[in-house]
């Protein structure tokens, strides 16, 4: 599976994942990067892409909570990811994140995730396992 | 905060053993898409427009398991799928069960603004490609010896994978849904 999340300099918001699925998945079978509020979300607060094990992140709902947890907890986005990601069986996701306010989340329970992200001020990051 | 861009090529159980000739062309493949996405930040593109070209270019490289490169199934093809969404106006696009689009997240776009509906599936899915006149391939074009490697090892695990999950020895079959994914 891969994704990219990202914020403009106007401010807008979007997301966008693609995958080939599980291996050995039976034919027909549809995983989480398809269904919009699973694997895929964005909406005017934040965009997210997630990845790892699809029926999990259906049943956790994993892009749609991470929105829902800034909009009615007022979390900011890296702890509404971090909290997603721990509610979800280890070693099932891994997701990237961005939110209007510019900051970026790329957080996991599995062993890695491959990842890169960069910000205007300067920052950028690419990595697979935990620094 | 001004412009900020994250992408990613798949979690799961990657070891640290991975050898370079494993690593080094995801890890450039990532380098090159977060070059690619800054450049076109900083040009004044929309967020929608850099996902888009982010996740093409990830599909492309064969690998990752998108696009060329897809994982198989059970019955060794590959079915692709992908969605997009925009934040400000929250239009999606979704498309699932493709076997000769290039680039699915293009098409999931096309799904977004081209119709009314949000998600296409299968023959309908690939009858709108066609329609809209995207890139397609032979299926044969997606499917690389790795993952027909990988398809035998999961086969012999009897077990589904996600990413980078490791050949295990086989294991006896369990009442879990990890036989079917």
């Amino acid at each position: 599976t891969v994704g990219c999340v990202a914020i403009d300099s106007s401010g807008n918001l979007a997301t966008a994942t693609s995958t080939g699925g599980l291996v050995n998945k039976m034919a027909g079978r549809i995983g989480d990067t398809p269904i919009i509020g699973a694997g895929t979300y964005a909406n005017p607060l934040c965009a997210v892409s997630a990845t790892g094990k699809g029926e999990s992140i259906i049943r956790h709902t994993v892009a749609r909570d991470v929105a829902v947890l800034m909009e009615h907890r007022g979390l900011p986005l890296k702890e509404a990811a971090a909290r997603v990601v721990a509610d979800v069986p280890r070693g099932d996701v891994g997701l990237v994140a961005v939110s209007a306010a510019g900051e970026v989340s790329m957080v996991y329970n599995t062993a890695g995730m491959f990842r890169a992200c960069a910000t205007e001020d300067g920052y950028s990051e690419v990595g697979i396992w935990p620094e | 905060m001004g412009w900020a861009i994250a992408l990613h090529g798949g979690a799961g159980d990657i070891p640290r053993s991975l050898p370079p000739e494993r690593r080094e062309p995801r890890m450039a493949t990532l380098r090159r898409s977060l070059d690619l996405a800054v450049a076109a930040l900083q040009a004044g593109r929309t967020a929608l427009d850099v996902v888009e070209l982010v996740v093409r270019e990830l599909e492309n490289c064969p690998h990752f398991n998108a696009g060329k490169g897809s994982v198989l199934t059970s019955d060794g093809t590959v079915e692709m799928e992908a969605s997009i969404m925009d934040g400000n106006t929250m239009s999606c696009g979704a498309v699932s069960g493709l076997s000769t689009v290039v680039n699915a997240i293009s098409l999931s776009r096309l799904v977004m603004e081209k119709t009314p509906h949000i998600y296409l599936g299968f023959h309908g899915a690939e009858a709108f490609a066609r329609d809209q006149g995207v890139e397609t391939r032979d299926p044969s074009h997606f499917i690389t010896d790795e993952n027909i490697e990988r398809l035998r090892q999961a086969k012999q695990a009897n077990r589904v994978q996600i990413d980078y999950t490791q050949p295990m020895k086989a294991q006896p079959p369990t009442d879990d849904n990890s036989r079917i994914g």
